[in-house]
């Protein structure tokens, strides 16, 4: 990505300092990063193998090309397999173009390279954002699991396929695989991300996940397992301002990546999408441009206001081509308020927000004449507020351990350019028929590989780290304050919450020195099978040996690095342990309280002599009043010495 | 008239492999995949309709299957004791 890492402190204007995370983990030499995804587009600058070593003696993958003959593996693209019977058994017989693992889509080479893609000078796109492209781990191997095929019903990737991958990943020796796909939480042993994870962390492979785009309604983030690391999608402080002007000199910043540029300064007529509907068509399906519902007689030559549905990403300006707009103003609903995307449209287009868009239609329903202007996109940096939280970003409460806080983390996810396949357009629209190395492309698939990076780097610093301290570092790092030291905020402008964003804003130079972590073995993850009431011969199933659950089994004390109490009776004692992976020291505790709940800390400060010695502290929260926190309570807890801050997210609930 | 059941496919999730140090991803593998094969047999009547039903065995890590099947054999199969669960192979999709 081209900006990302900046922004996440790992570089300075392409100065690295010394102290970044980068140079201390070596960019992440040698670590063996996978991904689920639609394959790999190997011939992209970002997996060329320049100035890399042997592969490391561990791998056990193969390049599995199939009937793709001109596909290849390299020094950094290590392996490549493909997945398709479960996805076969779905859609009927397939034909030999799906023997390949390679990206015909564009999604995986994307989320592949961010997590781990070369440096790459003047990666751009249509000029904008230039830069030099860079993964999060840019000297880790990469191997791609192609399991994401053409959409069935909207969906790519299916079940069996899924579990296949897993498998063989984790025999293949990966180190940390990246998983930006998902789809309605389950319970975890029907979910085959979640059974193909904890056999990955049995393993010591750390899996990071996408929470998903639904959001910004409630309780919609998928992925939810204890032994995932789920990720939230944020902005970052860069955008792509293209402004609408209208006749009457009112003037909207929007966001665009159009290559193309209207007349300058020539205004254009403008029609709602409303008023351009085909006879046959329905108000509401014209108004979201979607396909068929326009007349061209009422388009052409004009600017074509459409309103944005749930995923910007459709080929609305496709149909306004086809209908003969010369332009497409995009403007947002109610739900996704203020953010704004910048895509690479097939027509000079501009994204605006919400009340903007309120005020365009406005404008065309009271003027006889309307005319607008779309400006040319530019790039702009350094932009404020940043980050702020992604309307369709999937939100918590965790629908299937609601004790769980989920998801965990949130990373730049917005308008994330890294590299592409060249087998589709940038906008994925049938007629474009351009070709780019990179694109900009939105989604909690964007945010998890910058993840999935970092953890790369985290490996080859902390080889010794478990999935579960790794996970720890990050989340307890975590920041929670924008660049303008205000709380997070999400594309309402309203204060966001861990429902969001979990225990914040990745820091990636944090982490590498949290201080303290919550670690976890797998066998406190079967003492949480133990609490979801799996019973002994069933856990014997994963464990391989027999296994006795621990009497006092509560699903709050899972030593996660977040606290979530859903249904607060009276008051309830939350016990955690901390490891020392720092130097010796004291830490104070330190709690910033939630309203309607106490919150007490015992012991407060915990001393530790030496590495990997661990303390336990209890947590004791207390309904102030009956009618206290009837809607959830966000708080924090914080252990620091004076050089390390250990924050914890604490939600609470009462019944 | 004869009917025909609907049949759709599913994973059928047994736990974890209890491979030894010495693992032959060749040599165990296929002793894993006729293992389900017999285990499906069990339910189908024969090896051989089973060996036309599984398109996947997890022989590795993951100890499980996939296959095409009739809803009432699914269900059977998820009560049998050896299973953990059973689930229809769903779509997924790109965050």
């Amino acid at each position: 990505t081209t900006r990302s890492w900046d922004f996440l402190g790992l570089e300075h204007n392409g100065f690295v300092p010394k102290s970044s995370l980068w140079k201390k983990a070596r960019y992440g030499e040698n670590a063996i990063i996978g991904n689920l995804d639609t394959g790999v587009w190997p011939e992209s600058k970002s997996f060329s193998d320049e100035e890399l070593g042997p592969i490391p003696p561990k791998w056990k993958g193969i390049c599995q090309k199939g009937l793709d003959s001109s596909f290849h593996c390299n020094r950094k693209l290590i392996g490549a397999r493909y997945f398709n019977k479960g996805y076969g058994a779905a859609a009927g017989p397939l034909n030999s173009t799906f023997d390949s693992p390679r990206d015909n889509e564009g999604h995986g080479s994307h989320t592949l390279s961010t997590a781990s893609g070369n440096f790459v000078p003047a990666a751009n796109v249509f000029g904008f954002g230039n830069g030099t492209a860079k993964g999060g781990s840019p000297r880790a191997r990469v191997a791609a699991y192609k399991v994401c095929w053409p959409p069935i019903d909207g969906n790519e990737c299916f079940d069996a396929d899924i579990l296949a991958a897993f498998d063989i990943a984790i025999h293949d020796g990966v180190d940390v695989l990246s998983v930006s796909l998902g789809g309605s939480p389950a319970p975890f042993f029907n979910d085959s991300v979640a059974i193909g994870s904890f056999h990955a962390i049995k393993h010591g492979i750390v899996v990071v996940c996408s929470g998903g785009n639904s959001g910004p309604a409630d309780a919609t983030v998928s992925n939810v397992a204890p032994w995932e690391i789920t990720v939230g999608a944020s902005t970052m402080d860069r955008e792509f301002p293209s402004y609408v002007i209208l006749g009457n000199k009112k003037s909207f910043k929007g966001q665009s990546l159009s290559a193309k540029a209207l007349q300058i300064g020539k205004f254009y007529p403008l029609v709602s999408a409303l008023d351009a509907k085909a006879a046959n068509a329905s108000a509401a399906d014209a108004l979201l441009c979607k396909p068929a519902t326009l007349d061209p007689k009422k388009v052409t030559g004009k600017i074509l206001v459409c309103l944005r549905g749930q995923n910007a990403r459709v080929d609305k300006g496709q149909q306004a081509l086809e209908a003969g707009a010369v332009g497409m103003i995009l403007a947002n609903n109610e739900l996704t308020g203020n953010e704004i995307i910048a895509d690479p449209h097939v027509l000079p287009a501009s994204h605006i927000n919400y009340n903007d868009g309120i005020n365009v239609f406005t404008y065309i329903n009271s003027t006889k004449s309307p005319k607008g202007y779309i400006t040319p996109a530019t790039t702009k940096l350094g932009t404020k507020p940043a980050p702020f939280m992604a309307a369709f970003s999937s939100k918590g409460p965790n629908t299937v351990t609601p004790e769980i806080l989920k998801p965990d983390i949130t990373a730049p996810g917005v308008s994330i350019i890294a590299a592409y396949t060249e087998a589709q357009g940038p906008t994925n629209e049938e007629f474009d028929k351009r070709r780019i190395s990179f694109n900009s492309i939105s989604g909690t698939s964007m945010s998890c590989p910058h993840v999935s990076g970092i953890v790369g780097l985290l490996k080859t610093l902390h080889p010794d780290w478990s999935p579960a301290a790794i996970k720890s570092a990050i989340m307890t790092t975590a920041r929670t304050r924008d660049n303008q030291m205000e709380p997070l905020l999400n594309s309402s402008n309203f204060k966001a919450t861990p429902f969001s964003y979990g225990a914040g804003h990745v820091n990636p130079n944090g982490a590498m020195d949290p201080g303290l972590v919550y670690d976890l073995s797998f066998n406190d993850y079967l003492n949480f099978l133990c609490a979801l009431r799996y019973n002994a011969t069933q856990i014997e199933m994963f464990s391989e040996k027999p296994y006795k659950c621990s009497k006092k089994i509560s699903l709050t004390n899972l030593n996660y690095p977040s606290i979530t109490v859903p249904k607060l009776s009276g008051s309830i004692a939350v016990t955690r342990t901390l490891k020392n992976v720092g130097t010796p020291g004291t830490y104070r505790a330190r709690v910033e309280n939630q309203a309607g709940i106490s919150v007490s800390v015992e012991p407060k400060s915990l001393k530790f002599k030496r590495v990997g010695e661990e303390k336990s502290f209890t947590l004791t929260l207390k309904a102030k009043n009956p009618k206290a926190a009837k809607d959830y309570a966000f708080g924090k807890l914080i252990w620091s010495d004076g050089t390390h801050y250990v924050r914890s997210p604490i939600v609470v609930k009462a019944a | 008239t004869p009917t025909f059941a609907i049949k759709k496919s599913y994973v059928v999730y047994l736990g974890a492999h209890s491979h030894g140090p010495d693992f032959s991803p060749l040599l165990d593998s296929e002793r894993v995949t006729q293992s389900h094969y017999e285990f499906l047999g069990s339910f189908l009547g024969s090896h051989e309709v089973a060996k036309e039903a599984l398109f996947y065995s997890y022989t590795r890590h993951i100890n499980g299957f996939a296959a095409t099947l009739e809803e009432e054999v699914a269900a059977e199969i998820a009560n049998h004791p050896r299973v953990i669960s059973v689930f229809l192979n769903k779509g997924r999709k790109l965050h």
